[in-house]
């Protein structure tokens, strides 16, 4: 039971496509969204240092975002939520999304970081930057989590579509129609990705009380990665104050409308 | 209109078609 805003009452706009889609449906889609393989295609010179290193993964987080938008675009429904709605969703979520992907990469290869195909990192290699061991080792243990569950694709996708959609839930509250109207499409597509994760569990054969237990083991692992991801912010906030690595682009602008 | 301003990259991206394959 939630508690439904006014609007939700109202009829089904028709472009609200996604409320109509079974959550079979609605999954084939966001698989269909899923970014390609990025690689960092960067010549890499071992060991690395502390700026190399961070250079390594300030580049491939940049390529990443942008190919992040992309994706977001193609989640049915996220265009119909106001532009303000999807400036603020992605300006939230974006390291966790990336942080997601990551944990996905790397969940069949313990003990290591899978940032790209050609960029894989064992946990001493974090050695060399100050203050990221603290960080890969949050990062292997969200990995070691989902490797127990045996997170399958279909769940993955629900998931990175859930970081997105939640992410700045409870920091604004609405204020003119246009932007209650933009939180109710919100909400509509929240339950729909819902529905379609409590699809995806059903199809593994557990029985309804397992099915439950994994509903809430997979998300409470969110709010872990919610704190990784200010970790990481924070992180890279400080390197880039201390000018080990230059910043620029488009994570440029993701950083700073965290900090 | 100060967040497109603040997010000129972003905002750029949402609103048009362009692919990431022609940025990357």
């Amino acid at each position: 039971l939630h508690l439904e805003p006014p609007l939700a009452r109202l009829p089904q706009p028709p472009h609200e496509q996604h409320a109509a889609m079974s959550p079979e449906e609605f999954i084939s889609r966001i698989m269909e969204a899923e970014p390609p393989d990025i690689y960092l295609m960067e010549d890499l010179k071992k060991p690395f240092t502390e700026a190399s290193m961070m250079m390594s993964l300030t580049n491939l987080a940049d390529k990443e975002l942008v190919f992040m938008i992309s994706w977001a675009k193609k989640i049915p429904g996220f265009v119909e939520l106001s532009l303000a709605d999807q400036i603020n969703l992605l300006k939230c979520c974006w390291l966790e999304i990336l942080m997601l992907g990551l944990i996905w990469r790397s969940v069949d290869h313990p003990g290591k970081l899978i940032f790209s195909p050609d960029f894989k990192l064992n946990r001493e290699e974090g050695q060399c930057v100050e203050g990221i061991m603290e960080i890969f080792d949050m990062l292997l243990a969200a990995t070691a989590r989902f490797r127990e569950l045996k997170l399958q694709r279909e769940e993955y996708v629900c998931l990175k579509a859930m970081i997105l959609l939640n992410s700045n839930l409870c920091s604004t509250s609405p204020q003119t129609a246009e932007e209650l109207a933009s939180r109710t499409r919100l909400l509509r597509l929240l339950d729909s990705v819902i529905d379609a994760l409590v699809w995806a569990i059903s199809k593994l054969g557990l029985s309804t009380q397992q099915q439950t237990l994994r509903l809430g083991h997979l998300t409470m692992l969110l709010s872990h990665i919610r704190h990784i991801s200010n970790k990481g912010m924070d992180h890279l906030s400080t390197m880039k104050r201390k000018n080990v690595v230059l910043v620029y682009n488009l994570l440029l602008e993701m950083l700073e409308a965290n900090i | 209109s100060s967040l497109k301003e603040k997010h000129k990259i972003l905002h750029q991206l949402l609103q048009n078609n362009t692919s990431p394959g022609d940025l990357a």
